[in-house]
């Protein structure tokens, strides 16, 4: 077993915003186009939930309403940028 | 499947593209490639034909950018969002754009394919041993000049092939000096640089001057990354640095130490610990054909399916033996109906290779069984050769011709030695393109690249470039001929064939034709075409279509077994 304590460095530009799947998960519904601009300072739940289902019925995802394990996934895989749905 | 809003669809099957620039990730010939397989995905399938254009303004224009690339939509930097595309219109429409900040691959880790050296242009195979050494990626070592190069096979010391990497010393692209290496040190704004710059650009691409002074002469090309390349980081596109220091320790290959994702960095100068430059070590990268295939979906007219194993579904994923999705069919057929009916399949082969006793190479041994994981000698055994450089029919004998030999084939059974090149047409280069002996003058031709000989019994003209016959300069070589009784030869290039006049050796007016329309049936990419007992021969890969004088496709065989006859 290595004595040595690691050595854990933080690059420059490693440092990552630390914004919560909540706040992810808006910004890629609205940006393809499952939910209209302005829509989440309301931080109306069940809208959100509304949309989220669209969404996982859209990428034929388990339809939860939930950021579960599986849509947040999803949402953080490599991806065309056209929009799902809309122009 | 889903179509836009209002079904939007090109109003003509004819469809032209142009490929606005290159990434400096792949070589552009790779890019080409994987663009024009991309297209045939969907041209397989519909009556749809895509054609590359060079000017005037196409119905797909196809571009690399970083970030705010020119549109409304910037991209994201690396990972993320991929690539865009319109769907079919005017303008902006129709053109698909792919994010510089990826790393494009072919969706299995960097492709490093190689220029010159003796190895036709193959793709560097990592890792290889030279001098017994272990290598995992391209060296200078054994080299004076500082050109890095790599064995196109797992052991240098043993098969001897070897191609040059790409870098800026070999090769730039786009810029305005037509490929021209860079020169160190070169002059721009008065300052002097020695190594590939991103000054003066707000775009993020590696540039240098192709002569000494940037600023007096004006001429510049674009770098292509090594395969060190970094990826992200804070310098991006920089080559990794070996050995580089950090926290004091020397390192000689990129690690994990000092991240907590064990993803793998290197710094792109000589020490982390003063100038704190790095950048991740090339991944798995995307599939720029895969990517292409799906984003030219939507300049077709396909939006995003639900279907998660379709193409046109959003998300990425790597495939190794791609094929359209049922899904993906029934939306382009929806659209532009189907084509004209399927194209000839190749046989599966009916026989299993038996495994060699004698693994050894560069031995005179006619044996034909295979073993698919022993290196062989191709140059010795024609049964070993996967893809000939030409074939062709000369004094009613087929050669074949492959690296600097050739193989005669006899009344029965396959070819059993190989004849140099040199030893009956002295003047020819190792490599040949293609070759045909005119019926009526009896006159044999051979084409290497833009290059041509004529010969005449002993006595040879050349060489001579295709500009004498009247071929414009976008004519890289010739991949294939087809003679006839009257004194004329069909030459082929890609999609394109023209017509020479053996006589008066010029091009006759009215060509290029496309081959797809009067070839139908055949592969576009064939790499070997010629004319033998009176019947066209396509060949792709190890396999030929033949066609009959009226066009129509009779036969596809194996070149090994049918042509050959091979065991």
């Amino acid at each position: 077993t290595s004595h040595h304590k690691p050595v854990s460095v933080i690059f420059p530009s490693d440092i990552r915003s630390n914004s919560s799947d909540l706040e992810r998960a808006q910004k890629y519904l609205i940006r393809y186009g499952y939910m209209p601009p302005g829509l989440q300072q309301t931080d109306n739940q069940n809208t959100l939930r509304e949309v989220v289902t669209k969404m996982q019925k859209k990428l034929g995802l388990k339809e939860t309403g939930e950021l579960d394990g599986e849509t947040i996934a999803a949402i953080n895989s490599p991806r065309c940028g056209v929009p799902d749905v809309g122009k | 499947f889903q179509t836009f809003e209002g079904e939007l669809k090109w109003d003509h099957n004819d469809i032209t593209y142009k490929i606005l620039n290159y990434s400096p990730d792949l070589d552009p010939e790779v890019i080409d490639d994987a663009f024009a397989r991309a297209f045939k995905v969907w041209s397989d399938v519909t009556p749809l034909t895509f054609t590359r254009i060079y000017d005037g303004e196409p119905d797909i224009n196809i571009l690399f950018g970083s970030d705010n690339h020119g549109d409304p939509y910037p991209f994201d930097g690396k990972d993320g969002l991929l690539a865009h595309a319109y769907p079919p219109g005017e303008g902006v429409q129709g053109d698909a754009h792919f994010d510089e900040d990826e790393n494009w691959t072919l969706g299995t880790g960097v492709v490093v394919k190689t220029r010159f050296g003796n190895a036709d242009g193959a793709i560097c195979s990592f890792p290889f041993v030279f001098d017994g050494e272990t290598y995992t990626s391209c060296t200078s070592a054994g080299r004076s000049d500082g050109h890095i190069w790599c064995s196109t096979t797992p052991n240098f010391d043993k098969d001897q092939k070897f191609g040059f990497c790409p870098s800026e010393l070999l090769y730039t692209f786009d810029g305005n000096s037509d490929g021209q290496p860079c020169v160190f040190p070169f002059i721009f704004d008065g300052e002097s640089y020695s190594s590939c710059t991103k000054e003066g650009r707000d775009d993020g691409y590696r540039w240098c001057g192709t002569t000494a002074n940037y600023d007096k002469d004006r001429k510049y090309g674009f770098c292509p990354n090594r395969d060190t390349a970094v990826v992200g980081g804070n310098s991006q596109g920089d080559p990794c640095v070996f050995p580089f220091t950090f926290l004091g320790k020397t390192y000689h290959q990129c690690t994990s130490d000092g991240r907590s994702d064990n993803r793998l960095w290197c710094a792109t100068t000589s020490s982390y610990d003063n100038d704190q430059k790095w950048g991740l070590c090339g991944d798995q990268g995307y599939s720029l054909f895969l990517v292409a295939a799906h984003e030219f979906g939507h300049a077709l007219g396909l939006e995003h399916s639900s279907v998660q194993d379709a193409l046109m579904y959003p998300m990425y994923k790597y495939v190794k033996d791609f094929s359209l999705h049922s899904d993906d069919i029934n939306g382009i057929q929806y659209l532009y109906g189907a084509g004209s009916g399927p194209q000839p399949t190749p046989p599966k082969p009916t026989r299993k290779p038996r495994p060699t006793t004698t693994p050894s190479t560069r031995t005179t041994t006619t044996t034909t069984s295979v073993d698919p994981d022993v290196p062989v000698d191709p140059t010795q055994n024609p049964c070993k050769v996967k893809q000939f450089d030409a074939i062709a029919e000369i004094q009613g004998q087929l050669h074949f011709f492959k690296d600097g030999v050739y193989w005669k084939l006899p009344a029965s059974g396959p070819p059993t030695s190989s004849i140099p090149i040199r030893d009956t047409w002295p003047a020819l280069p190792s490599n040949i393109d293609t070759a045909f002996q005119d019926p009526q003058s009896k006159k044999i031709f051979f084409f290497a690249g833009r290059r041509f000989w004529q010969y005449t019994g002993n006595t040879v003209l050349g060489p001579r470039s295709l500009d004498k016959l009247g071929f414009e300069k976008d004519v890289e070589e010739i991949s294939g001929a087809i003679t006839r009784n009257n004194g004329k030869v069909l030459l082929f290039n890609g999609e394109n064939y023209w017509r020479l006049d053996v006589k008066s050796q010029t091009v006759d007016k009215g060509y290029p034709r496309s081959r797809d329309e009067d070839f139908a049936g055949v592969p576009l990419d064939a790499h070997d075409i010629f004319v033998y007992q009176d019947k066209y021969y396509f060949c792709q890969d190890s396999f030929f279509w033949r066609m009959t004088w009226r066009k129509q496709v009779e036969k596809v065989g194996y070149v090994k077994y049918d042509l050959l006859r091979c065991p």
